[in-house]
C-alpha cells in the first residue's frame, strides 16, 4: 500500500451527496447514499474512522457526479476507461475533499457487475483517496488503480493491503473500547444551525451532540441510545437487545430535534397529531400487542382523520378486501384501461403493476404490449403455480425484491426465490394480527422502507430486518390517501404515488399532503389508455 | 474482444493514446512539466510502459504487448498512479 502521510486529524467524518438529480443515468439518489455507506462501511469497519452523512457542503467528503471536464484539471472522458477520482485529505480542519464520478459511466447500485459499472466498488476506492491512501500496486487490493470486480458485494471485506494501510493511518479500531454503531445511510446526522449571538450574530452548524436531561449522558454511547434522544442520529435504538425504557414524547412537547416538520416519522406536534398514536403507550408493549388491522367495509367517503384532512372520495373498486386469496379458474386478465391494482413497484428500473395473477411492465418505451399482461409465474417461476395475486411489493436497497402474499412474504434475487422463502410477515416484526400489507415502498424523501395496511403504516429497518419500535402510526399522516390503499410506490422522478380503485393520487413529499385531493384515472396516466374522462378525473365522466 | 484490441492496435491511434494514458497516470512527464517531455525518446517511452508494467504486476516487457493494452482498455480511477502532478486540491 501506499500513504500520503497527510491525512485527516479527526476520526469522525462527515460526508454528503451532494448531486442528487440523476434523471440520465437512471440512478435514485436514496440508493447512492445507501451505497456510499456501504463503501464507507469498508473502511469503518476496520479502523476507528466513522462517518456521518450530513446535508451540507461543510462535510469533509463532499460526493460529486460530473461529466467531462468539470474544472479540476482530471477531465472525464464519457463511457469508458476513467471512472472516477478523488482528492487527498489536506490536514486542514475545515477543509473538504471531493470524491468525482463521471456521470457518463452506466452505474449500477445493485452490488454486484452484472448490470453495469459497480457503484460500490469504485465509491470504496475513491474513499481510499479521500482518507489519504494512494495507489496500491497489489493486485486484488483495493486500491489497485484497475478496475476488478469485487467478492460478496455489499459484504466485501477490506484486503489485507488495504487494511494495514488505513490502519497505518488512523488505527486499527479497538472493539472492547468502542462499540460499534450501525451506521445506516437513510437517517443522516443533520447539522442543525444554532446561533450565537456576541456582537454580531453568527450562524455555525453543529451537530445535535447536546447532552439532554432526560437521557443522562454515557459516555459509551455519545450518539444516545433512545430514538428520541436528540443525540440518536438514527430514531432507533443502535442496540437492538437494549431494554431501556421507551416513553415517546408526548405531542405537546415543543422540542422539534428534526430540520424538517414534513417527515412523519417526527415528533407528532399539534399540526401533525394522528389519533391512532398514542403517546403514552409503555415499553412494555410488544409488536403483537398492536391492535388488529382489519378492513373496513368500502364507503364512497372516508371521514377525515383530523380538521385539516379533506374529504376523500374513492373511485368504486370491485375488491375491497383481499384477506382470503381467490381463486381464478380459468379466468380471463384483468382489462389494462379499466381495473384496480394490487402491487406496483420500479424493479430493476422498470415500472411493474400487478393485479391478480397477472402483471404489466412499462420500460423507458412506455407499455409493453405485446404478451402483456403475463402471468406472474412466467417470469417468476418460483411462486406457486396456484398463485391468485401479490399483495405489496417493492425493489429492496441491496436488489432483492420482496413480494408481500396474505401473511408471508417472498424473497427474490433476480428471477429465482431465495431460499428459505416464503416467510412469516412476524418475521419482519409486524403483528400476529395482520393479515396482509396492502404497500411497500422505499420512500425517495428519506430512502427509509414503509409498509401500510388499512388505516396504519410501518417503518421498516432494513439495517436489522424488522419494523421499527415506535410504530405502527396512523395513515393520517399521509394527508388525503386514506386507509386501504391498494398500491404505493416511488416513480422514476422521485414522486411517490399512493393507488386506490382505479386511481391515484401523487403526493407531495414536502408538504405531506395529496397534491390533488380529487384520485386520478389509473388507465389514461399508467398504461396510456384514450382518456375517455374529461380533464381532471372521475367525477366529470 | 479481439475487435477492441484490433481497434485500438492500430499503430497512429495508438502511439496518441499511449502518450496521453502515460502522462496521465504519471508514468511520464507532461510536456508542461518537463521541457523534455516534447522530445520524448522511444527509450523513455518504453521505460514508462516499463514502469507501469511493473506496477500493474504484469510481465515488464517495455513493449504494448497484448496484455498490455488489455490493461490499458480496462476501466480505472482517474488519478496517477505515480505522484508526479500534483492532485491535492482545496475546497473552502
Amino acid at each position: 500500500y501506499s500513504v500520503r502521510h497527510i491525512k485527516w486529524h479527526r476520526t469522525d467524518l462527515t460526508w454528503s451527496l451532494r448531486t442528487t438529480q440523476f434523471q440520465d443515468q437512471n440512478l435514485r439518489s436514496y440508493d447512492v447514499r445507501y451505497v456510499i455507506s456501504k463503501a464507507l462501511d469498508v473502511w469503518s469497519k476496520h479502523s476507528k474512522l466513522t462517518f456521518a452523512e450530513v446535508d451540507s457542503d461543510r462535510a469533509d467528503i463532499l460526493i460529486y457526479f460530473h461529466r467531462k471536464d468539470h474544472g479540476d484539471n482530471f477531465p472525464f472522458d464519457g463511457r469508458g476507461i476513467i471512472l472516477a477520482h478523488a482528492f487527498f485529505p489536506t490536514g486542514q480542519e475545515g477543509v473538504s475533499v471531493d470524491v468525482h464520478f463521471d456521470a457518463d459511466e452506466n452505474w449500477t447500485t445493485s452490488g454486484s457487475s452484472d448490470l453495469g459499472t459497480n457503484l460500490f466498488m469504485v465509491a470504496a476506492h475513491e474513499i481510499g483517496h479521500s482518507l489519504g491512501l494512494s495507489h496500491s500496486n497489489v493486485e486484488g487490493a483495493l486500491m489497485y488503480p484497475w478496475y476488478t470486480e469485487m467478492k460478496n458485494g455489499f459484504e466485501y471485506e477490506l484486503p489485507e493491503d488495504d487494511r494495514l494501510g488505513i490502519q497505518s493511518l488512523y488505527g486499527a479500531r479497538d472493539e472492547k473500547k468502542r462499540e460499534r454503531i450501525p451506521h445506516y445511510p437513510h437517517q443522516p446526522t443533520y447539522y442543525r444551525p444554532t446561533t450565537t449571538t456576541t456582537t454580531t450574530t453568527t450562524t455555525t452548524m453543529r451537530p445535535v451532540t447536546r447532552p439532554h436531561h432526560k437521557y443522562p449522558y454515557d459516555p459509551r454511547n455519545p450518539y444516545g441510545k433512545h430514538p428520541h434522544d436528540p443525540r440518536n442520529p438514527y430514531g432507533y435504538y443502535p442496540n437492538r437487545s437494549d431494554k431501556s425504557p421507551q416513553k415517546p414524547m408526548h405531542p405537546s412537547k415543543k422540542h422539534h430535534y428534526y430540520p424538517t416538520g414534513s417527515n412523519p416519522d417526527h415528533k407528532p406536534d399539534k399540526k401533525h397529531y394522528t389519533p391512532g398514536y398514542d403517546p403514552n403507550r409503555k415499553s412494555t408493549a410488544t409488536r403483537q400487542d398492536y391492535p388488529l388491522v382489519t378492513k373496513r367495509p368500502y364507503t364512497k367517503t372516508v371521514k377525515p382523520h383530523h380538521r385539516n384532512q379533506p374529504h376523500v372520495t374513492h373511485i368504486p373498486t370491485e375488491r375491497t378486501t383481499r384477506y382470503v386469496p381467490k381463486e381464478y379458474p380459468g379466468e380471463p386478465p384483468p382489462d389494462t384501461c379499466d381495473t384496480s391494482y394490487d402491487a406496483i413497484a420500479v424493479i430493476r428500473k422498470e415500472l411493474f403493476i400487478f393485479k391478480d395473477r397477472y402483471f404489466w411492465r412499462i420500460g423507458d418505451n412506455g407499455l409493453v404490449e405485446k404478451n402483456y399482461p403475463a402471468e406472474i409465474t412466467r417470469l417468476w417461476k418460483d411462486f406457486p403455480k396456484n398463485l391468485t395475486h401479490i399483495d405489496a411489493v417493492y425493489e429492496r436497497p441491496d436488489g432483492h425484491i420482496a413480494f408481500f402474499i396474505g401473511d408471508k412474504y417472498y424473497l427474490f434475487a433476480g428471477l429465482r426465490v431465495v431460499p428459505g422463502y416464503p416467510k412469516p410477515i412476524t418475521d419482519l416484526g409486524l403483528p400476529v394480527s395482520l393479515k396482509k400489507i396492502d404497500g411497500a415502498m422505499v420512500w425517495g424523501h428519506n430512502g427509509q422502507t414503509y409498509f401500510y395496511s388499512g388505516d396504519m403504516y410501518w417503518r421498516f429497518d432494513e439495517s436489522v430486518q424488522k419494523v421499527e419500535l415506535d410504530y405502527p402510526r396512523n395513515m393520517a399522516m399521509w394527508n388525503g390517501v386514506g386507509t386501504d390503499i391498494d398500491a404505493v410506490f416511488q416513480w422514476k422522478d422521485g414522486r411517490t404515488y399512493f393507488f386506490k380503485g382505479k386511481g391515484f393520487w401523487k403526493f407531495n413529499d414536502q408538504r405531506m399532503s395529496v397534491e390533488h385531493v380529487e384520485q386520478k384515472p389509473s388507465g389514461p396516466f399508467w398504461m396510456g389508455c384514450k382518456q375517455n374522462y374529461e380533464e381532471n378525473g372521475l367525477n366529470q365522466k | 474482444a479481439s475487435a477492441k484490441l484490433g481497434r485500438i492496435a492500430k499503430r497512429e491511434v495508438l502511439d496518441e493514446n499511449l502518450n496521453v494514458y502515460l502522462t496521465r497516470f504519471g508514468y511520464m512527464p507532461s510536456a508542461t512539466d518537463d521541457a523534455v517531455g516534447a522530445l520524448r525518446t522511444e527509450e523513455s517511452v518504453r521505460n514508462a510502459i516499463k514502469e507501469m508494467q511493473e506496477f500493474a504486476g504484469i510481465p515488464a516487457t517495455g513493449k504494448l504487448d497484448d496484455r498490455t493494452i488489455k490493461l490499458m482498455n480496462t476501466p480505472r480511477c482517474g488519478l496517477p498512479d505515480k505522484s508526479r502532478q500534483t492532485s491535492g486540491r482545496r475546497k473552502r
